[in-house]
């Protein structure tokens, strides 16, 4: 794995972080998990509700240009929010609360949480 | 993804991580970036998650997405867990699940579990290896004493090995990118190789936060499908979350 200059040679002195691999701190935010699930991640969802929605239609634009067909979209849209309850507790309720403040169909919402079992494919 | 566990020579302990993610999703020729990529880094948050107006972990993590990739207990471990790839996969996991069997716990789920509700390092190794999973995974977990760090290789039903650290024997530090560490990693995605050196030619002596995001920031360990680097210290509760570019050139992984 030695392709410079898509490689390099081990870096120094990039901490703190600054420069042209750096965008920017992560912002920090809190879940009070005293509050019911479906309530906890309002705050985030509603500042973070454009970029979200923004990948979210990426992924279906994405799974529409792959397989030429929205039927999968509307098995996710139309199926997994059947099986929301069926995940355990607080996960269920979170999720349902993360639809519910960002506006995005449930099972959409389902999907981005079990990206990573479905994504192994 | 690049997850290490390090211990310097005082017996401190540092977890960091680049989360790389995107991979064939859509490739933006005018920008050269991976599309999900450069979608994921606006959602990327640190979220302080508390009870009784304390702080029960923290974490950095997806808004919307509910399970953890990378956190901390303060003062008692930190967790990351990277991808791993198997042909007994997720999907299998998730089409038993749909079909009503559903023994396996979700990944992301587990590790929340872990972070929220585990009192030692100890009990999360014990929860990270023994829980049957949908998928398999690699669980990167850091403790609060010396010599408490490991990989733990999973499959979906077992756990394939414990990689501990190993003071005595020089083993200073974990390092675990996509890839089984007694196996070699696919030569077209080696970014073990180049973080190992830089870690390396660190030595234990100099090992910090600062020198390891130096490592963490040197391509390919940074690549086009980093979304962002969280480096953590148990013993100075301290996590640290930063989003990151790769500039070309810069390796597609």
């Amino acid at each position: 794995q030695d392709v410079p200059p898509y490689t390099e040679d081990c870096r120094s002195g990039t901490y703190p972080p600054s420069g042209p691999t750096y965008r920017g701190d992560v912002s920090w935010y809190t879940v009070n998990l005293d509050q019911p699930p479906s309530d906890r991640w309002r705050k985030i969802i509603s500042d973070k509700k454009q970029p979200l929605t923004a990948m979210m239609q990426h992924i279906k634009d994405l799974t529409k240009y792959i397989f030429h067909t929205e039927k999968l979209i509307d098995l996710v849209d139309t199926k997994l929010p059947g099986l929301v309850g069926k995940l355990p507790p607080p996960f269920d309720e979170e999720i349902k609360g993360i639809a519910d403040e960002s506006g995005l169909p449930l099972g959409e919402v389902m999907l981005f949480n079990i990206f990573y079992e479905i994504f192994t494919v | 993804c690049t997850s290490v566990v390090a211990e310097d020579t005082s017996g401190k302990l540092l977890h960091a991580r680049n989360l790389d993610f995107g991979l064939f999703l859509g490739w933006d020729v005018k920008n050269s970036t991976w599309m999900i990529s450069e979608l994921l880094k606006p959602l990327v948050v640190n979220v302080n998650f508390q009870r009784n107006n304390k702080t029960v972990f923290v974490s950095t993590g997806f808004a919307g997405y509910v399970g953890m990739l990378t956190g901390m207990k303060p003062g008692i471990l930190t967790l990351t867990m990277n991808e791993r790839f198997s042909l007994d996969g997720g999907y299998i996991g998730v089409l038993e699940w749909i079909l009503g069997i559903r023994q396996g716990a979700w990944m992301s789920f587990l590790t929340r579990s872990v972070l929220e509700n585990a009192t030692s390092y100890e009990e999360a190794k014990t929860l990270l290896s023994k829980t049957v999973l949908l998928a398999p995974a690699y669980f990167i977990l850091g403790g609060n004493q010396s010599g408490e760090g490991c990989v733990i290789t999973r499959s979906r039903q077992s756990c394939l090995d414990i990689w501990e650290l190993d003071i005595q024997k020089g083993k200073w530090y974990v390092l675990e990118t996509n890839y089984d560490h007694w196996k070699p990693p696919l030569p077209i995605d080696n970014r073990r190789d180049p973080a190992m050196k830089c870690m390396n030619r660190t030595t234990q002596k100099n090992i910090s936060i600062a020198t390891i995001y130096d490592m963490l920031s040197t391509k390919p360990v940074l690549n086009k499908l980093t979304t962002y680097t969280t480096v953590m210290s148990v013993s100075e509760n301290k996590l640290e979350g930063y989003l990151r570019d790769c500039p070309d050139p810069c390796m597609p992984w």
